[in-house]
């Protein structure tokens, strides 16, 4: 039911993603904001399944060269990439950041085979890679099932200092048009094999909502 | 063929793209 409903492919499933601020208010308590989020969901098969979206619209957004988007479509399997809209929430004007504040990624995935798992995100500018952050995890038999988690990943000064920028642009437009040329690239892959377990695009704008961060998840297709 | 340089709003995308969904 998860395949073709949800980020997963045959072989592992994004449970949770999320990327956020951390102000202490006081020392008993800290205050979080979320700037975008996929949170845990269950879905059934009366549930739709994911629009696809044809890869080719959306090369030249991340990095094109040798080990890019298409090279590793091509690779495959092609069940694994997807892309994710997100629309993030930048209105965190109520919590004072400081030198106190802490930014923070956190990701959780699940899987019936026991592997060890790299996760890279690239940050590309105009589809060129900025920064990459590679992590490795092993997994953790939990419930029946393998699961990986990333927790509380501290984002890289890069990040931290968009995020500042596009906060202090003065309206929404200004701050998606930047965002138009802003992606990130993640992949999973199974360090032993080299297999692509997952591979997901995230695009950007900002959230029109006072429902906090809002996402469209797709299916990449070459049709 | 490329799409280099062409926004985003001009690619063959779906309706849904640019449909900020309501709930939380």
């Amino acid at each position: 039911v998860w395949q073709d409903r949800t980020i997963a492919s045959s072989k592992l499933r994004m449970l949770e993603f999320s990327a956020f601020m951390e102000v202490q208010r006081d020392p008993d308590n800290y205050s979080k904001h979320l700037f975008v989020h996929i949170g845990q969901t269950n879905p059934s098969y009366s549930d739709p399944l994911l629009e696809a979206v044809d890869i080719r619209q959306i090369y030249d957004k991340f990095p094109e060269k040798k080990g890019g988007l298409k090279e590793l479509y091509e690779k495959g399997p092609q069940n694994a990439f997807f892309l994710v809209k997100f629309w993030a929430d930048l209105n965190s004007s109520g919590m004072l950041d400081g030198p106190g504040s802490f930014y923070g990624v956190s990701s959780q995935y699940s899987s019936i085979e026991n592997m060890t798992i790299t996760v890279s995100t690239k940050v590309c500018s105009f589809g060129k890679q900025v920064v990459e952050k590679v992590e490795t995890e092993y997994a953790r038999m939990e419930g029946g099932k393998y699961v990986y988690r990333i927790h509380r990943s501290p984002m890289c000064e890069y990040m931290i200092n968009f995020i500042h920028k596009l906060k202090h642009l003065p309206e929404k437009y200004m701050m998606n048009s930047v965002l138009e040329n802003f992606t990130i690239l993640q992949v999973v892959t199974n360090r032993d094999t080299q297999e692509t377990l997952l591979c997901i695009a995230f695009v950007f704008e900002v959230s029109n909502s006072e429902h906090g961060a809002q996402y469209h998840v797709y299916r990449l297709v070459k049709e | 063929g490329s799409v280099e340089q062409v926004p985003m709003r001009k690619r063959q995308l779906p309706a849904s793209f640019w449909e900020e969904p309501r709930l939380s």
